[in-house]
């Protein structure tokens, strides 16, 4: 929570953007 | 205080804008922002942005010093730390089977990881590769599993245990840009030119040390 302004930001884009890919291959994996 | 050129908006876009349309194949872009710690008068590189982009092949980059059952156990212990990352961004609790935590099942892989370690970083200036760009006031480019191996500053050495085989390190106006990439990447005057472009600042392009 008391994250640093700067790091939160990078990890919450960092976090998004993983989710986003493992979304979008997820039907490729069956 | 953050100059405005240096606010974080635009600087993921410039370090985005360093790599995504890049030759090379970088993996990640990240700026270290200098400040100046008052009590010690020292100047500390720290977390200023990044963007990752990620290996071309990330199957290619696998476990390569550790075996079957230490793969599996880092792996837990990556995916819990993410598990619990995700919890403190997102303010949901973290617990297996959410539907918030289908990403951290996903193989977390040495450059992310890597990535993600990065954050927790700080640097005096002089110390570490970034540092040691910053107090020289020039460039640093490191490639290949050996040098990276043999070289004195531990960034280098742990980026090479993550898979890393070229780590750069350019002072920016008021900071360092670092790049990496799993792939052998040689020194070249686009990047700098690049760097020097996107972060303003004037680099001597003789004094490049390999």
């Amino acid at each position: 929570a008391d994250l640093p302004i700067a790091r939160r930001n990078s990890l919450t884009r960092f976090l998004e953007k993983r989710k986003d890919r493992v979304t979008s291959i997820a039907p490729y994996q069956i | 205080e953050t100059m405005p050129f240096f606010n974080q908006e635009s600087l993921q876009q410039r370090l985005q804008a360093l790599i995504d349309g890049a030759r090379e194949s970088w993996a990640y872009a990240i700026f270290w922002q200098s400040s100046v710690v008052d009590f010690a008068s020292q100047t500390v590189l720290g977390w200023g942005d990044g963007y990752y982009k990620g290996e071309e092949d990330k199957n290619k980059r696998r476990g390569s010093s550790s075996s079957a059952a230490n793969f599996v156990a880092e792996q837990e212990h990556r995916k819990k730390v993410l598990r619990e990352l995700n919890s403190l961004i997102s303010g949901v609790q973290a617990s297996a089977g959410n539907g918030t935590d289908d990403a951290v099942d996903e193989e977390v892989t040495d450059t992310e990881w890597f990535f993600l370690i990065s954050m927790t970083q700080s640097f005096v200036n002089g110390n570490g590769l970034p540092g040691l760009a910053m107090y020289s006031s020039s460039p640093i480019w490191v490639t290949g599993t050996e040098k990276l191996a043999a070289s004195q500053c531990e960034r280098a050495r742990q980026a090479q245990g993550f898979g890393l085989q070229t780590i750069v390190c350019i002072p920016s106006a008021n900071g360092v840009v670092e790049l990496g990439s799993t792939e052998l990447i040689f020194q070249s005057s686009d990047l700098m030119n690049k760097v020097k472009y996107l972060f303003n600042f004037n680099i001597d392009m003789g004094s490049v040390t390999g």
